[in-house]
């Protein structure tokens, strides 16, 4: 891990002498590497190192005794001021009923989480509708229909062929049987299908969603910001949701998710179950890719 | 010409951001680079730019780590032939089944593809949905059923038929869960205990944007169960799917399928060449 390689990286300098401006530099390429290796973007790699290697060329480094220690910590408190704040709540608004719209990639995990987050907001003492605007994918509907009834929540499916209609009829559905959030789950979709991006753009449109959250699979490498760029232009998202955070990808992913969108994590996914959801800790998750 | 000109510093940090970007990693980004610095280029003007030399250079390099004499090919090893699909949760297993399907019903072949994924929400009923659109037979049973004997009375029907090829789909698990990686061994253990040598192919699904933990990825299948080809997934996306370089060159396991899509055609036999050009194009 990060700390075990610049106190050796250190151990090395003091030996040779008094610790400058070029043993930083060094220190700074064993700091690129394991944020790369962790699947940080590249590009953020470079700003962010360059932002950490003039934090450490300060007095309190060079003066330490334990240069390693200080740097680690200045990576470590960076990384947590650049993942943002823990526990953003979701964006309500005296709407009735408060839409939640869940986009993403194929196979992020958005029907697991639409499950995951309708729980969430029952225990909270909502009543939340379920819709399937997944009319692509086999089973698709089936498969949150078998969510939804493992909660005993219903699943609004309309006419199981345009999305667009089936949002809007889920809308007056919700009014209908007082449900007061409405929870939509999309298919999973590449940035780059321009019809299938449309598609969203004219859900939004038509149901004017309080809440966008973009789901992303924490072991996304480089990719991340490329979908996360494309979707953020089309959609204006409000959060961001990581999925599968029980495996032991380092995570890199979430910085350059963040970093490109400058939008909140909200949630992590941390399992299979539906009630593995967890809200979001920068501090936990700068240790994890550094760790 | 002198490599020293040409590989300029700002020349060679274009190529690691390009490799690294593609998902590479830093080792084998390094490695490639290195093989660059070493190589001798040729100053004869009929080579062309330099700058074409050091792209071609790199395109062969990579193709060769990753050329197969039979990408998508189908070994008729046995009879039935049985091809045992792993990997994490949502890397397009269950959809690759059903375009191995129909790409082997297409090719000629008798296939049966069998329901292990007694796990997840409509599991079974997403993968019924494939079979019919290949036009072949499902063996499942019910959510919560023992993965392992859905296994075996799908290889029983597959025997009993006389089909050429036995597809088995199992649930997506995270490799670091020992309990779910216990199941997918003893899965296997029990296809082999039924018909020594299966199952034959062991394949594990690989969605292209996956990072550096594709290599951990395939490190923990390849222990648990063995694996002998990836099938990389989603590269009809903009992910380049450069993990499985380190992929075929720390563990030996070759891609052998590529996924470029949702509808079942849209699965072809690994292009070396192909993947070589999209990762530095
Ligand atoms: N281990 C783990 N698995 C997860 C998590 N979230 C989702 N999954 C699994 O990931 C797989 C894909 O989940 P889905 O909910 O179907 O993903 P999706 O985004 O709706 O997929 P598409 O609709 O096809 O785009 C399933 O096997 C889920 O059980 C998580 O936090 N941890
Ligand atoms: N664009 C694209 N999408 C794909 C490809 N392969 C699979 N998908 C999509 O990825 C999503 C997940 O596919 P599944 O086949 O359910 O994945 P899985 O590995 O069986 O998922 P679990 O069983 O939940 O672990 C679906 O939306 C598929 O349509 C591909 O090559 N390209
Ligand atoms: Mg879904
Ligand atoms: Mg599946």
């Amino acid at each position: 891990d990060l700390i075990q390689k610049l106190d050796a990286a250190f151990k090395r300098f003091r030996n040779a002498g008094k610790l400058n401006e070029k043993n930083i530099a060094e220190a700074m390429r064993d700091i690129r590497r394991v944020l790369l290796e962790a699947d940080v973007n590249y590009q953020v790699v470079k700003q962010f190192v360059a932002s950490v290697q003039e934090k450490a060329v300060g007095q309190e480094v060079l003066q330490s005794i334990t240069p390693g220690q200080q740097i680690v910590k200045i990576v470590h408190d960076e990384l947590v001021h650049l993942l943002g704040q823990a526990h953003v709540p979701l964006k309500w608004g005296g709407h009735v009923p408060s839409v939640i719209m869940i986009v993403g990639l194929q196979g992020s995990g958005k029907t697991t989480f639409t499950g995951k987050l309708a729980l969430f907001l029952r225990k909270q003492e909502h009543q939340p509708l379920l819709a399937a605007l997944d009319v692509y994918r086999p089973a698709a509907v089936e498969q949150l229909q078998t969510l939804g009834e493992s909660l005993g929540l219903p699943v609004f499916t309309g006419d199981r062929k345009s999305p667009v209609a089936i949002a809007e009829a889920a809308v007056r559905e919700a009014r209908k049987t007082h449900r007061d959030v409405l929870l939509l789950d999309t298919a999973g979709r590449l940035h780059i299908d321009q019809d299938m991006m449309d598609e969203l753009m004219s859900i939004r449109k038509t149901v004017k969603p309080q809440e966008i959250l973009f789901v992303a699979d924490s072991m996304t490498g480089q990719d991340a910001v490329r979908s996360a760029r494309e979707f953020m232009d089309r959609l204006d998202f409000d959060g961001i949701v990581l999925t599968k955070m029980d495996g032991d990808a380092k995570g890199g992913a979430a910085l350059s998710i963040r970093s490109i969108t400058g939008k909140p994590i909200k949630f992590i996914g941390t399992g299979e179950k539906l009630d593995q959801l967890e809200p979001f800790h920068p501090d936990r998750m700068a240790s994890r890719i550094i760790g | 010409f002198q490599n020293k000109t040409v590989l300029s510093d700002d020349m060679l940090e274009e190529i690691e951001a390009l490799l690294i970007e593609s998902d590479a990693g830093v080792e084998t980004s390094q490695s490639l680079i290195d093989a660059l610095k070493s190589h001798q280029f040729s100053s004869d003007t009929g080579s062309g730019q330099p700058e074409d030399q050091v792209m071609r250079f790199l395109k062969r390099t990579i193709q060769e780590m990753l050329k197969e004499d039979d990408p998508g090919s189908i070994r008729e090893t046995a009879r039935p032939l049985v091809m045992l699909v792993v990997g994490v949760n949502g890397s397009g297993k269950t959809t690759t089944i059903g375009k191995l399907a129909w790409n082997m019903k297409d090719s000629g072949r008798t296939v049966l593809v069998a329901g292990a994924d007694t796990f997840r929400a409509a599991a079974g009923e997403q993968l019924d949905v494939w079979a019919k659109r290949a036009g072949v037979d499902c063996i499942r049973q019910t959510t919560g059923a023992d993965p392992a004997s859905v296994a075996f009375d799908a290889l029983e029907a597959a025997v009993a038929r006389g089909v050429d090829v036995l597809l088995v789909d199992t649930a997506g698990r995270l490799h670091n869960k020992v309990n779910l990686m216990e199941e997918l061994k003893k899965i296997s253990r029990v296809l082999g205990k039924r018909l020594p040598g299966a199952p034959h192919e062991i394949v594990l699904v690989l969605d292209a944007t996956t990072g550096q933990n594709g290599l951990r990825q395939a490190e923990q299948f390849a222990r648990a169960v063995g694996v002998t080809q990836v099938a990389l997934t989603k590269l009809d996306g903009t992910a380049r799917g450069g993990i499985v370089l380190a992929i075929k060159n720390t563990l030996g396991i070759p891609v052998k399928w590529a996924g470029v899509g949702e509808g079942i055609g849209d699965l072809l036999p690994f292009d070396a060449e192909a993947f070589a050009e999209g990762m530095l194009g």
